[in-house]
């Protein structure tokens, strides 16, 4: 990617990073469309030989052998039976029985954990720079689960058992499906004896924001990640003709519209059908639209799909505005025709112009790459959000990090928009998402996995949580894109990734695996269920006593009952009383923490046993209890606020989520 | 009506199947004669997609709704959970 390591503060630090022959011993594995090797991503000069330990292989398919892969691209497999039992053969006309990505998805995910560097990077000059992964000198193997029908979960199974076998230390999984318990759910299975086995699996949150309660990969022993924006933008102007300018965004390159105004019309007033609006396929009335901008409402069909139904009409260009769903939030697109997306005020305006003027007219302007956009970041609409609709006890997601208009390197095989009728070929696009989130905090899992190769999956977690900051450099909060206001940790988790800090958190959250057996236990989960994850035959002490609360978590959700005692402690007379107890490693020198607690409500009263912790050797081990006496609020009520442990050098924090039902 | 409720219940699903492995009877050595066995209890023409080593003890298979039934019964077996499409984010 370019910028994003700019962004992260990586650029500026190399000195903090690990050095190369400890980062090359580490492996990220990539389930995913696939690969396409020659991307220059994978370029393997100045790494040595692949790490002895290494089991996994360059599978040969259609267009692929494994003389491809090379001393960064060091695995390749395919996962197809699961995928062709239920759709049937694969069509090798369209997609290769191979790890080839025909899609694109996957050699942008993976480029985008380990890519190598590559000088002037770009795609139609925008964005250009020099691109690199977050681990720029990690191994990457590729497992293509994902074909143009889904991924399903039997690939999924039988990847991951793969790439456990081969020798990955971390997963990039940039996909979800539905919301299950965690042992129906193949990916937090697989994660499971991941997490056994020492490897960090980092996930997508997904793209169901703004809604509450739609978030994917919720098990906690995954590493679950939201989406935020860059400091950069892509502006392109719609002027129109009453003399307002609006700004919007676009990735488009080609001929530019003539100096002149166009005519101006309305979607909508271009079509017989009841969604003309929307731009959908056929909807558009060619002698309506012949020569115009045409304004489409955003929904239901791809983006870039709406632009080549404008231009398949004869349209000139094309002005997509958003709608309350996705507000402000400006994704830009490498559109076939000259086009624009404008936000949902903007896009409001534009068409009181365009149904109050009987001539309207209007031209765009394209404005290039623009850096240095404050604020920054603020998280992206489309990022899923909390609260956890599974355990309402762990906050979910874990952290944001970087995932809309990111560049990395796409495959040769697809046009930058997708589109069957996109012949154009680039070496990297600019795409958004969760997807594109995930792999930004897999790959610097990988610098820690480096720096600190004896951590365990949640000491990294942990390391990127508590340094994760919520704030501005000028103290305000990180704001949500989808309400202009500020965002929350049902929002943002832990806050948006610090890398940097990271590298030297001081504490750390650790959590076992036999940890997790107990949290199972704590959910009531019965021992075939416990099996189904763990594979273990396990039974429950029926004399211990079991509580969520007590998982080693780096974050608190806190959901409280209204007007009621609840479980964890008395309480009563419209009073909640809730214990959390956690314990924090040391992984630095000798110091001594002191907590500071903050919350923006008074109905809660938080108190924190020891307000301090003084650690004198390393991995040393303390514990605190966290005790929340909440007044009644009515449901659906939230709140927040963050616990610090410090000891002058290092903010260790934990953000806090109050939510009544 | 009949017909197209007995083409249902004929009609394949691919499901993975979840083993306790603890559970496997002493006159197998080898457990995955042991699936195959259980496999074959409920449908002679089933054959495993995958069977996995590290992330599940058990196999992904196509069955139909009643022989996924049956299987689950049978002991040693945890669960009989059916394929679940996924999608990218």
């Amino acid at each position: 990617t370019t910028r994003t390591p700019e962004f992260l503060g990586l650029g500026k630090s190399d000195g903090l990073i690990p050095a190369s022959n400890s980062m090359s011993d580490v492996i990220v594995g990539v389930l995913d469309t696939g690969v396409w090797p020659e991307s220059k991503s994978f370029n393997d000069m100045g790494l040595g030989p692949v790490p002895i330990s290494w089991k996994g292989e360059c599978e040969v398919g259609k267009n692929f052998n494994a003389s491809i892969c090379n001393r960064k691209l060091i695995g390749a497999r395919f996962f197809s039976k699961g995928y062709e039992a239920t759709l049937g053969p694969i069509d090798e006309s369209s997609e290769s029985r191979s790890p080839r990505d025909d899609d694109g998805h996957g050699t942008h995910t993976s480029t985008t954990a380990a890519g190598s560097v590559v000088e002037a990077a770009s795609l139609f000059g925008y964005a250009y720079g020099s691109a690199r992964g977050m681990a720029p000198g990690a191994r990457v193997a590729i497992y293509k689960v994902c074909w143009l029908g889904g991924c399903f979960s039997a690939d999924i199974l039988e990847a991951m058992d793969k790439a456990i076998d081969d020798g990955v230390n971390i997963l990039s999984m940039s996909l979800g499906g539905g919301i299950s318990d965690y042992f129906r759910d193949s990916v937090a299975i697989g994660a499971f004896t991941a997490m056994e086995r020492g490897i960090l699996v980092s996930c997508s949150a997904g793209n169901a924001g703004p809604s509450s309660y739609s978030l994917s990969n919720l098990a906690p022993w995954i590493t679950t990640v939201g989406a935020g924006t860059l400091d950069r933008d892509f502006p392109a102007y719609v002027s129109l003709g009453n003399g307002k300018n609006f700004s919007g965004v676009s990735l488009y390159s080609g001929k530019r519209l003539p100096d002149s105004l166009l005519s101006f019309v309305y979607a909508g007033n271009a079509s017989n059908a009841t969604n003309g609006n929307l731009c959908m396929t056929g909807t558009l009335i060619p002698e309506k639209v012949a020569g115009k901008i045409v304004l489409c409402d955003r929904g239901l069909n791809a983006r870039v799909q709406k632009g080549a139904v404008v231009k398949e009409a004869g349209g000139a260009g094309m002005v997509l505005a958003n709608t309350a769903a996705n507000g402000e939030e400006l994704v830009a697109d490498a559109h076939l025709l000259p086009a624009t997306t404008v936000g949902q005020k903007s896009g409001e305006l534009i068409k009181n112009y365009l149904f109050s003027d009987p001539n309207p007219t209007a031209t765009i302007v394209f404005g290039g790459t623009k850096v240095g956009v404050q604020p920054s970041p603020v998280v992206a609409a489309f990022s899923s959000r909390g609260p956890n609709s599974i355990t309402a006890e762990i906050l979910k997601p874990d952290l944001i990090a970087p995932g809309v208009n990111i560049l990395a390197g796409w495959s040769g095989k697809v046009g930058p928009s997708g589109l069957s009728v996109d012949n154009r070929r680039v070496d990297f696009n600019i795409i958004s998402g969760t997807s594109m989130s995930c792999p930004h905090v897999s790959g610097l899992a990988a610098l820690l996995k480096a720096a600190h190769f004896d951590w365990s999956p949640a000491a990294i977690r942990s390391s990127l949580m508590t340094t994760a900051y919520t704030t501005y450099k000028t103290g305000e909060k990180i704001q949500d894109v989808a309400t202009g206001k500020p965002s929350t940790p049902f929002d943002h988790g832990a806050g948006h990734v610090d890398p940097v800090s990271a590298l030297n958190p001081g504490l750390v959250y650790d959590i076992t695996a036999d940890d997790y057996l107990d949290f199972l236990c704590a959910l009531n989960y019965t021992s075939a269920q416990i099996s189904n994850l763990s594979k273990k035959k396990f039974t429950c002490d029926s004399s211990k006593k079991y509580s969520i609360t007590d998982l080693n978590y780096p974050s608190f959700a806190v959901p409280l009952e209204t007007a009621q005692s609840v479980a964890g402690g008395g309480g009563g007379g419209g009073t909640s009383v809730v214990k959390y107890t956690r314990t924090l490693t040391n992984v630095d020198s000798p110091a001594t923490y002191k907590v500071t607690v903050s919350s923006e409500t008074e109905s809660v009263k938080i108190s924190v046993v020891p307000e301090s912790l003084s650690f004198s050797e390393v991995n040393e081990k303390k514990s605190y209890t966290v005790t929340f006496t909440a007044s009644s609020a009515p449901s659906g009520t939230t709140s927040f606020g963050r616990i610090v442990w410090s000891d002058g050098k290092h903010m260790v924090g934990s953000p806090i989520a109050f939510s009544w039902t | 009506a009949a017909t197209i409720e007995t083409r249902k219940q004929l009609k394949k699903k691919t499901y993975i199947v979840h083993m306790a492995k603890s559970e496997m009877p002493d006159s197998f050595t080898e457990h995955l004669n042991w699936y195959d066995s259980s496999l074959k209890s409920v449908s002679e023409s089933a054959e495993m997609l995958y069977s996995y080593n590290n992330v599940i003890h058990g196999f992904a298979t196509q069955l139909t709704a009643e022989e996924a039934e049956s299987l689950e019964a049978q002991p040693g077996i945890l669960s009989v959970l059916p394929q679940v499409r996924y999608e990218l984010h």
